[in-house]
C-alpha cells in the first residue's frame, strides 16, 4: 500500500511541533 | 499506535548549496539530514532556516534518497523540471509558502500514479530573481510530465492565466536565458 498524505494531513503536525 | 511515526512512500535527502567561489561546486553541496517519516521532517523544516532568509546564491534541495541533486545523476540526466520564476517582490509575499507546498507535494506522494516519476525539487535564491522546480525523471513521458505539472500549478494557487514551462536538462544544459526551450507548457 502506498503511502499518500494530504496538504491538510500533513500540515496538521505542523503545529505539533510549533507549540513544542 | 497513536505514538508511531507516520511514515513516507519514500526516503528523503535534504542538501544545501552555499556558493563560494573558492570551491568547486560539488564541494559547495551538502547533504543535511535524510528522513522517512512525516513527522521528522517538520522537526526538519521547523529548525532550519526559511528559503526566503537564505543568502543570495544558496539553494535548497529536495531528493529521493539515492538521487543526486544534479543532471549527471543517471536518474535525472534524462529529465527535465517544472520552472517556477518569481520576481523580486515574490520572495517577501510567496517564496516561502510556494516552497513549502513543492515539500508537501513530493513528501505527500501527490501526483497519484505519477509521483513515481519525481525525482525531487530545487529552490534556488538568487538575486536577480529566485527559481522553485520539480524534477522529474523523464523527459519524454509525456502523460506523466503533464499530470505532475497540472497538479503542481494547482497545488501553488496559480491563475489559469499564468503559464509555467517544463525543460529538460538536456536542453538546459547546452542553452541558457532566452534560448531556453520549453518542452512542456501548463
Amino acid at each position: 500500500e502506498k503511502k499518500r498524505y494530504d496538504r491538510e494531513f500533513l500540515l496538521g503536525f505542523q503545529f505539533i511541533f510549533a507549540s513544542m | 499506535e497513536c505514538f508511531s511515526k507516520h511514515p513516507l512512500q519514500n526516503r528523503w535527502a535534504l542538501w544545501f548549496f552555499k556558493n563560494d567561489k573558492s570551491k568547486t561546486w560539488q564541494d559547495n553541496l551538502r547533504l543535511i539530514t535524510k528522513f522517512d517519516t512525516v513527522e521528522d521532517f517538520w522537526a526538519l523544516y521547523s529548525n532550519i532556516q526559511l528559503a526566503s532568509k537564505l543568502t543570495s546564491g544558496c539553494d535548497y534541495s529536495l531528493f529521493k534518497d539515492g538521487i543526486e541533486p544534479m543532471w549527471e545523476d543517471n536518474r535525472n540526466k534524462r529529465g527535465g523540471r517544472w520552472l517556477i520564476t518569481l520576481s523580486k517582490q515574490q520572495r517577501h509575499a510567496e517564496l516561502d509558502r510556494f516552497w513549502l507546498e513543492t515539500l508537501l507535494c513530493l513528501i505527500g506522494e501527490m501526483f497519484d500514479d505519477y509521483s513515481e516519476d519525481v525525482c525531487g525539487a530545487v529552490i534556488n535564491i538568487r538575486a536577480k530573481g529566485d527559481k522553485i522546480a520539480i524534477w522529474t525523471q523523464e523527459a519524454e513521458n509525456r502523460d506523466g510530465v503533464i499530470h505532475i505539472g497540472r497538479v503542481y500549478k494547482e497545488r501553488l494557487g496559480l491563475s489559469s492565466k499564468m503559464v509555467i514551462g517544463y525543460q529538460a536538462h538536456a536542453d538546459t544544459a547546452t542553452k541558457s536565458g532566452s534560448l531556453m526551450k520549453n518542452k512542456f507548457v501548463v
